[in-house]
């Protein structure tokens, strides 16, 4: 696994997933604690190197440079985080494509208005926790039966699942709304609580009030 | 393509929307 | 890599990325002919095996179930399409994730409302619009001086970003807004005239007249 520093902005759930793998596999990630974000991703150095100016990126010590938060945890990653046998693996890309493609939408339509970081629409909101709710749904049958989502210990599949959840348990998941859902809540605190996971994310706070949309 | 198929595909089309949102406010929160 | 069967509807380009790494690899993948939209995947045999009722969904001759085409195709293919060195098994991750993340969300905010299987929205096409012209912006660059994306041969990369151009070639994208992005033309060209890749689509055929929204 490769070694080399991460620029991003700090919580950034995104940038979680890498820096998590890296405390699993013993990869060396360091962030830029000079990277300051919509300046430095903008000036030309960076560009060079990241041509979109997105984060989070990397840049290993053999000078090789990544985007894309997944591609960056993969490569930190060691074989046990990317699953066990061919089946394993798949299944991790499995969970990795579903937070991405299901949860994240269902996440900031949800959670973004609700910290008045984009504008509220009603609809949209309703929609977007009906599918939350989907999500925990699928998720609880899903871990009815199992400590993580892929095999017997813990892989990026859980980590980023886990990253993916983040905002949704800390801003808007209140515990009414969430009680249901056990098996999703047992496996969630147990990631969160990971030693090697309270490294990079500190101490979870769960919400107590769903956050509201404030003009 | 059965144009049909499509419109009931779970498509993301507001991306663009809240990808600007998280990047305005993480930036305000870096400064 | 495994055999098996491929529920999906036709012409469906997240199901292409899993049937063509199947040709590359020679993974038996077979598409089931009895496979109906909106019938077979809501009923309770589907449903049992894959609880999200969504495709593609695949499974194994030995009853290994799967969803999300990242992790299907993954699954269906050799080392060779997954990345020959550790960075380029990463920067194979990195594209997918674009694709998924940064192409896909901007072509069906384009391509849908000009189907009209969305509403129009004047400021947000216009926004997809200058999206994809970022997006094929920074690959027309990136392919100044390669022929596939990832390392000398095809990988997932090429094509997953392939795929996830397919709708944007074949109904917005016209001569004319093409015509400055001549590496990635030439890339795309390549890519979905390999005989493999036309096994699979058939003969492509490119936009020659933009779509547009109809009420």
């Amino acid at each position: 696994m490769a070694s080399g520093t991460l620029y991003t902005y700090s919580n950034n759930s995104r940038a979680y997933k890498a820096l998590i793998a890296a405390q699993y596999s013993g990869a060396d990630v360091k962030v830029d604690p000079a990277f300051e974000f919509g300046v430095t991703n903008k000036d030309e150095t960076f560009l060079k190197k990241f041509p979109l100016g997105k984060v989070p990126a990397f840049e290993s010590n053999k000078k090789e440079y990544l985007t894309e938060s997944n591609a960056i945890a993969y490569f930190v990653s060691n074989e046990q985080l990317k699953g066990s046998t061919p089946y394993e693996k798949a299944l991790v890309q499995q969970f990795i494509s579903y937070a991405d493609n299901e949860i994240l939408p269902a996440s900031h339509a949800w959670v973004y208005p609700s910290l008045s970081v984009a504008q509220f629409n009603k609809l949209s909101v309703e929609r977007a926790i009906e599918d939350v709710k989907g999500i925990f749904t699928y998720l609880n049958n899903y871990l009815l039966t199992r400590t993580y989502l892929v095999g017997e210990r813990i892989t990026l599949a859980d980590i980023s699942v886990a990253c993916s959840l983040l905002q949704l348990y800390q801003h808007v998941i209140n515990p009414e709304f969430r009680q249901p859902y056990v098996n999703v809540n047992r496996w969630f605190d147990t990631i969160v609580n990971q030693p090697k996971v309270v490294k990079v994310i500190g101490k979870f706070e769960y919400c107590v009030k769903s956050a509201e949309f404030n003009q | 393509m059965s144009l049909e198929i499509l419109a009931q595909e779970k498509v993301w089309l507001e991306k663009a929307k809240y990808a600007d949102a998280e990047r305005l406010y993480y930036e305000k929160m870096s400064k």
